[in-house]
């Protein structure tokens, strides 16, 4: 109530913006789109396919309590706490990929052979508080 | 990254326009644990943009030997078999392969004999290199791959004969034809089409690819005649078609900790759906009954679950 009476009168539309903070922290840690293409690496002579490649990234900030919702391990909790508690110059969890997908590439080999190879964990496909 | 099982040779790959000196500290290639160094075509060249910071020409314009032209045209349908336009690889259960290179044959030692590839009978003889492969890439399957153009369109089906025979040099650098062996395959082939047809030589060539052979020569014999042998007891006139030189195409299994393992991921997804897949040991399975739930084990935890 308190801070209904010293808010402002706001319309509707900026009561759902202000009470929205509450619910979804600000540029919380979640997967975010990155798109490349070989050419931009001047790699396009010697990879062949996919033209286009998009390893995708993790990006946001880790709230205090990283439950289930990040299918964070226990361990992500007490590293807060030590951080908050303990000692400061211990690091705050970070948001960093949690699962990939692999990415097959034809590539040419430097003697004029051809070569196709699957690689594991190219893109990241969900991220994680650790 | 642990090889999975195999022993990885220390050599740096020639892949990379790594700085002169291969030993010097600042060869990102030595950052790398042993078992990457050598033939994962990706990391070399990533670590050298990470290692020239700052610097625009990324390209790691290594001097390549340009690929042959149908040889390129048959890889990139592969590519379109195996993967998706955005590189995802196809859930395909029939393919276990997770590497596949083809070699097309130095061209300086293709000798023909008889016919330039004209008439019934083309013969040459073919050195394959395959410096490519790694000691953690283990065969599954190689065929020979010719690309029959017929310039004008062949009306009734023709069959050949191929053969095979290794030849291996002796002490004295002598040539002597060590192993031979047959395959007969009949074509029918479309009016105007050319025609891919893989002659299976996996038996044939499973020996010298698993003692790591990095130089394979071999003589080859091909036979066309019209007609079918499966519908007819007589064959026909000798078929006059442009034969050339074959590719060699190496299915591979690359038992590496970069390379994508489906049965692994399929396992898992069967296994625990909703959760992350988490890395299985280096040698791929549990070590010893501490890795092991027993069948006890299991069921109480089933229970307790």
């Amino acid at each position: 109530d308190e801070t209904m009476k010293e808010a402002p009168a706001a319309s509707p539309q900026d009561l759902s913006q202000y009470f929205k903070q509450f619910l979804f922290p600000q540029n919380e840690c979640e997967l975010h789109n990155f798109r490349l293409s070989f050419s931009q690496l001047q790699w396009d002579k010697w990879i062949l396919a996919p033209h286009r490649y998009s390893p995708q990234y993790c990006k946001g900030d880790c709230p205090r309590v990283a439950g289930h919702r990040y299918g964070s391990p226990v361990h992500t909790m007490v590293q807060n706490i030590i951080y908050e508690k303990l000692d400061p110059s211990v690091p705050r969890p970070s948001c960093v990929p949690a699962e990939y997908s692999p990415l097959s590439v034809l590539t040419v080999e430097p003697d004029g052979s051809i070569v196709y190879k699957e690689y594991e964990d190219m893109i990241a496909t969900r991220c994680t508080c650790r | 990254p642990h090889s999975r099982g195999g022993v990885a040779s220390d050599k740096p790959s020639g892949f990379l326009g790594a700085p002169e000196d291969p030993t010097s500290d600042f060869n990102p290639l030595l950052w790398l644990p042993k078992g990457m160094r050598r033939g994962y075509a990706l990391l070399p060249p990533l670590l050298k943009v990470l290692s020239e910071r700052g610097q625009q020409n990324w390209g790691s314009d290594v001097p390549r030997l340009q690929p042959d032209s149908r040889a390129l045209r048959y890889m990139k349908r592969l590519y379109k078999m195996s993967a998706t336009k955005e590189g995802i690889p196809k859930d395909n259960r029939s393919h276990l392969y997770n590497t596949v290179r083809l070699f097309t044959p130095c061209s300086e030692c293709q000798h023909h004999h008889g016919g330039l590839g004209k008439g019934d009978v083309h013969s040459v003889d073919l050195l394959f290199n395959l410096d490519r492969v790694t000691a953690l890439e283990h065969l599954l399957k190689s065929v020979l791959l010719y690309s029959f153009d017929t310039s004008a369109p062949v009306s009734s089906p023709f069959s050949c004969t191929c053969h095979l025979s290794v030849k291996e040099h002796d002490s004295s650098g002598q040539v002597c034809p060590s192993v031979s062996h047959s395959v007969a395959f009949s074509l029918h082939l479309q009016v105007r089409k050319r025609k891919w047809v893989e002659i299976d030589v996996t038996s044939f060539l499973q020996p010298l690819i698993a003692t790591h052979r990095r130089n394979i020569h071999m003589a080859v014999n091909v036979t066309c005649l019209v007609g079918d042998p499966q519908h007819s007891t007589e064959l026909g006139q000798p078929v006059s078609m442009a034969l050339l030189p074959p590719s060699l195409l190496l299915y591979l299994n690359d038992t590496s900790e970069q390379a994508y393992h489906r049965w692994d991921s399929l396992r898992h997804r069967r296994k625990n759906p909703g959760r992350p897949r988490q890395r299985t040991s280096p040698l791929g399975v549990p070590t010893g009954d501490k890795g092991m739930e027993t069948p006890q084990a299991q069921r109480a935890s089933r229970q307790r679950r």
